[in-house]
């Protein structure tokens, strides 16, 4: 899985 | 970025603006719980450690930049400002930081993703963002007449959890490997907190009656 996906989150 | 996280981003916003400028214009905070705030200062301050080190957008920069120094000026307001403060009811406002900060601390300790102290953060801030609300319903609940802005304030939060359910759903279809179970259900509890307010404030809405939540 791509590295810290949910950090694009607010 | 989808639809219902576009929303939920804008309807944090609003509810960041509509307190702002209620503290700002009216020069009272009456009604608004110091404790939530501070409580989402906290939130803001552990989650966007990174935001010196990991770019995401520049829209993410921008926005989390926007709610690092509106949650703090709210802070400051009720605290510092000369005419704000005089209208911060301590007594009504009661509730310990305390009973939501150590559980959710123990909590990110030992369950998170990865044990390291930037996401051990990380994880707090999301625990605690689920319960910041508390302290700001109690005071709701205890304050007989909830003035408008106040009013809205929570909705807006309210409505910008519900959003984000939706983001979360949307995500979970259209993209590969996108799972976030410590998100998902602290981000669900968050909501589901708002279950009752949203319950009177609708009604209250329907009937074009004063908000005022049952003691």
């Amino acid at each position: 899985p791509p590295e810290r996906l949910m950090h694009d989150e607010l | 970025m989808n639809i219902f996280r576009l929303a939920g981003d804008m309807t944090h916003l609003a509810s960041v603006l509509v307190l702002l400028l209620k503290i700002h214009t009216i020069k009272s905070c009456a009604g608004v719980s110091l404790k939530t705030q501070e409580l989402y200062a906290l939130v803001f301050a552990t989650r966007y450690l990174d935001i010196f080190f990991n770019f995401v957008s520049f829209y993410n920069t921008i926005m989390k930049l926007i709610f690092l120094g509106s949650s703090f000026s709210i802070v400051w307001y009720i605290r510092r400002h000369r005419i704000v403060r005089r209208s911060y009811d301590k007594d009504q406002d009661t509730f310990r930081h305390l009973f939501l900060l150590l559980p959710c601390l123990l909590l990110a300790l030992v369950i998170n993703e990865r044990f390291t102290f930037k996401e051990v953060l990380w994880t707090f801030s999301l625990y605690l963002e689920a319960v910041a609300i508390l302290p700001q319903l109690v005071l709701l609940q205890r304050t007989r007449n909830i003035d408008n802005l106040t009013g809205q304030y929570v909705f807006l939060l309210g409505a910008y959890r519900a959003l984000y359910i939706l983001n979360w759903i949307y995500r979970y279809f259209t993209e590969e490997h996108y799972v976030h179970w410590i998100t998902w259900i602290a981000g669900t509890i968050q909501t589901l907190l708002y279950g009752d307010f949203f319950y009177y404030y609708f009604q209250s809405w329907k009937n074009n009656v004063r908000l005022e939540l049952p003691a």
